[in-house]
């Protein structure tokens, strides 16, 4: 999973 | 992904088709802020750059897709369309986007989590985000006549940033070291900025009056 940042989101 | 999210993400959605909707169907942007669609434009164009090289999911990336092509065909619409261009009221849209970008950009350049192109980009991304509307509320106040699809469009738009909030919350409960300040903050401050239109859309949806933005 991408690292722990908010990029997982729109 | 959480409920929260999911909802945030569907009512973002349903808010660009709205909008698409009346420009396509009723050939009108009439109340439409060009401005505050091409700092929308610009928002997914600095936030989306990785769209090809950081795969997360099916889902991220069509909606990535869906953002980019919707935002950009509302600019165009409004600028290239022989019928819509005719509606759009550029006495009213005066609101200089660039000096809400030029400080974006430096605040971006400063206060950043990694200084580095993508970062950079994505970061100015989430500033002019939450000042992207500014535009559509201050033409909303100088035409006084709201036309409930862009009441709906406005109010669609607090309901998904009101939504990202609980998803971070959210997170921030159940995964460990979930902490952006910088996305949280800027979240927060795009939400507020829509206050005072909620409280204003919610009474004259109450009282069924006209929805009237004091001067």
């Amino acid at each position: 999973t991408p690292d722990q940042t908010t990029k997982d989101e729109l | 992904m959480n409920i929260f999210r999911l909802s945030g993400d569907m009512t973002h959605l349903m808010s660009v088709i709205v909008l698409l909707l009346k420009i396509h169907t009723i050939k009108s942007c009439a109340g439409i802020s060009l401005k505050t669609q091409e700092l929308y434009a610009l928002v997914f164009a600095t936030r989306y750059l990785d769209i090809f090289t950081d795969f997360v999911s099916v889902y991220n990336t069509i909606m990535k897709l869906i953002f980019l092509a919707t935002s950009f065909s509302i600019v165009w619409y409004m600028r290239h369309h022989k019928i819509v261009r005719r509606s759009y009221d550029k006495e009213q849209d005066t609101f200089r986007h660039l000096f809400l970008i030029l400080p974006c950009l430096i605040l971006a350049l400063v206060v950043n989590e990694k200084f580095t192109f993508k970062e950079v980009m994505w970061t100015f991304s989430l500033y002019v985000e939450a000042v992207a509307i500014l535009p559509q509320l201050v033409l909303l106040q100088r035409t006084k006549n709201i036309d409930n699809l862009t009441g709906q469009y406005v109010f669609l738009l607090g309901a998904y940033r009101a939504l990202y909030i609980l998803n971070w919350i959210y997170r921030y409960l159940t995964e460990k070291h979930f902490v952006h300040w910088i996305t949280w903050i800027s979240g927060l401050v795009q939400t507020l900025l829509y206050a005072d239109f909620f409280y204003y859309y919610i009474n004259s949806w109450k009282n069924n009056v006209r929805l009237q933005l004091p001067a």
